[in-house]
């Protein structure tokens, strides 16, 4: 850091030295700026013409929406491509140096548009003095022109027949945004490379699908993603897993899927709620032998409640009704558990026919001190 | 925050402030269980190791903390897988702490949504911060009062950004109230039943909030996230320790 003799992280893009300066930042950094994205370069350096010391702040900066919002007006062909060379200005690698826009390039965005934008009583940003830049280049390299082909929209953005960029997101979303409608023609999925949502006219890109993460209404994008044998369950992130290792207190599912959800408590009309653990795909009571208030507090915190709890032994009269148990393992507390089905087992005979019935707390959040009253 | 107020020393008991040696404080985060708290994604952005990171819990004023505030270290950070740092989408992270807080009445979490529970259009919440106050970056909290936007509507001030079903808009056209620069990662809180409070929003980003360009301030919407939130939460409480 400069003045003083602290040393910091460099170029982070956080200002950690007291005065705010950081030297020597001038590296080649990959641009990431949605607007920006089709450009015939790769990389930015920082600061810009404009000031913007990083890209977020170019990304969130007055001028990365005044750009987007002119080029609709078609007054200069090449304008965004110019609006990019001042907002992530091209960066060579090799010299690590910042290539400017040639001066005719600003001229003419400033010529053509400038006088659109006083149309509406805005004026052109400042900062963008064209004389800043070099004359143009003979056969040098030493600032950058427009390609012929360059485009006008970034990928972002969608390009209507008459030449104006329009958001993506606003295509094909039933109302009219181009003057000539293009932006509302050739609406299918599939004519736009995309995936089609069953019962429902949602796009999504193809990455999307069985990704874990549901994008499609009635989550269709993540149905049918998994081919398991008729022993197996299928987990949130689609791997196949035999079903006795359901809820058996060890991860077996990538996502861990096959751990969550596996104790719940009864619905009741009574305080108390019966234990249900869900193992191996059934549910199960949990058979009162050897209970203790340990495992009430786990199974409240599974279940995303807290104490104390209140646990109640509750006495199976029915004898007749053959009921689904789940029993404690023996020595339980040596096994280093940290769930609660990892302690239980199926077929023991439960010797107390009780099972365990619990109430746990709600979690106290969300609440302010009451103000402090004095007496005036 | 723009156009708020400074808030009484306990008043949002939930708020926290990421801070990383030697800067200080660099995002807001919301305290969320004992050893929980969430905060935007954005803000590990080349800071990614848990190490450099501490978190203070109930300070009102970063230049004096109070006998009232508590320090943790962070031991874990969960970012979004589908954070995308072009687009600000998916902006959300989850911290666990090195251990519990204390609860006390100046730190306290605040409720999550569940999955169905939305902040409905047109009601008023309020949000939270260290951040910039269009003159200076204050030492106490902010807070400031926010009317919920319909995403549509909220679509119309961003013609160059897609608002998405994981942001929630919130503030005014005129951009009266609005958060900025160091709010990211605080809480968008609203009152529901019983005086509770509840978490439906982390500031996230929106216009330069001090210049000419106005309008909401766009939030990552905790509702949509809720389950994920959970769902993370038990996997590394109960399965990976």
């Amino acid at each position: 850091c400069v003045p003083s003799t602290s040393c910091s992280e460099p170029c982070s893009g956080v200002s950690n030295c007291v005065t705010h300066n950081q030297t020597d930042c001038s590296q080649c950094e990959l641009i990431n700026l949605e607007l920006c994205m089709n450009l015939p370069y790769n990389y930015t350096t920082f600061p810009n013409y404009l000031g913007h010391r990083t890209q977020k702040e170019a990304s969130l900066s007055w001028e990365s929406s005044l750009f987007p919002a002119l080029v609709q007006t078609n007054c200069y062909k090449y304008l965004m491509f110019f609006a990019c060379t001042i907002l992530v200005p091209k960066c060579d690698p090799e010299k690590n140096q910042q290539i400017p826009p040639c001066r005719s390039l600003c001229e003419h965005s400033k010529e053509r548009c400038e006088s659109v934008l006083g149309v509406v009583g805005l004026q052109w940003p400042e900062d963008t003095y064209c004389t800043q830049f070099p004359e143009d280049n003979n056969g040098n390299k030493t600032c950058l022109m427009p390609d012929q082909d360059v485009k006008e929209c970034s990928p972002s953005h969608f390009r209507c027949r008459s030449g104006r960029c329009i958001l993506t997101s606003r295509r094909c979303d039933g109302q009219s945004d181009c003057e000539d409608d293009s932006d509302e023609k050739n609406c299918g999925c599939t004519e736009r490379g995309l995936f089609e949502c069953p019962s429902s006219k949602v796009c999504i890109k193809h990455m999307m699908i069985c990704d874990g993460f549901p994008d499609c209404p009635g989550n269709f994008d993540e149905k049918n993603c998994s081919f398991c044998k008729e022993n197996e369950m299928v987990c949130g992130n689609h791997e196949c897993v035999h079903r006795n290792q359901w809820c058996d207190g060890h991860k077996d599912c990538k996502d861990s899927s096959d751990e969550w959800g596996c104790v719940t408590l009864s619905k009741s009309t009574n305080p108390e709620s019966l234990l249900i653990v869900h193992k191996s795909t059934a549910d199960y009571h949990v058979c009162a032998d050897d209970w203790e208030e340990e495992l009430s507090w786990m199974a409240c915190r599974q279940i995303g409640l807290g104490g104390p709890p209140v646990t109640e032994i509750v006495k199976e009269y029915n004898q007749s009704h053959r009921r689904k148990w789940l029993h404690l393992v023996p020595n339980w507390k040596r096994k280093n558990i940290s769930t609660l089905q990892a302690a239980l087992v199926r077929g023991q005979p439960c010797r107390s026919k009780s099972r365990v019935s619990l109430l746990c707390n709600k979690e106290d959040c969300g609440r302010r001190p009451a103000a402090r009253m004095n007496k005036r | 925050v723009i156009g708020g107020r400074t808030s009484r020393p306990g008043r949002w008991p939930w708020q926290c402030s990421l801070q990383s040696d030697p800067s200080g404080h660099i995002c807001g985060c919301v305290l969320i269980g004992k050893k929980w708290a969430l905060t935007v994604a954005h803000c590990f952005e080349g800071r990614e190791n848990a190490a450099v990171w501490k978190v203070l819990f109930g300070i009102n004023n970063l230049d004096h903390p109070s006998a009232f505030s508590q320090t943790r270290t962070v031991k874990r950070i969960i970012l979004h897988p589908r954070y995308n740092r072009a687009v600000v989408d998916y902006d959300i992270s989850i911290i666990e702490l090195d251990e519990e807080i204390n609860e006390t009445s100046y730190v306290r979490p605040v409720c999550l949504p569940s999955k169905d529970q939305v902040a409905k259009p047109d009601t008023y919440c309020y949000i939270t911060g260290w951040g910039h106050v269009g003159n200076r970056m204050p030492f106490k909290l902010q807070e400031g009062e926010v009317r919920i936007i319909p995403l549509e509507q909220c679509q119309s001030y961003f013609d160059m950004k897609t608002i998405t079903s994981r942001m929630l808009c919130a503030g005014y056209e005129s951009g009266t109230v609005d958060s900025c620069m160091g709010d990211s990662g605080g809480p968008l809180v609203c009152e529901q039943s019983e005086g509770r409070w509840t978490l439906f929003g982390l500031t996230s980003w929106g216009s330069v909030c001090f210049s000419k360009v106005l309008g909401p301030g766009v939030y990552s919407n905790v509702t949509h996230f809720a389950d994920w939130i959970q769902k993370q939460i038990y996997s590394y409480t109960f399965l990976l320790n």
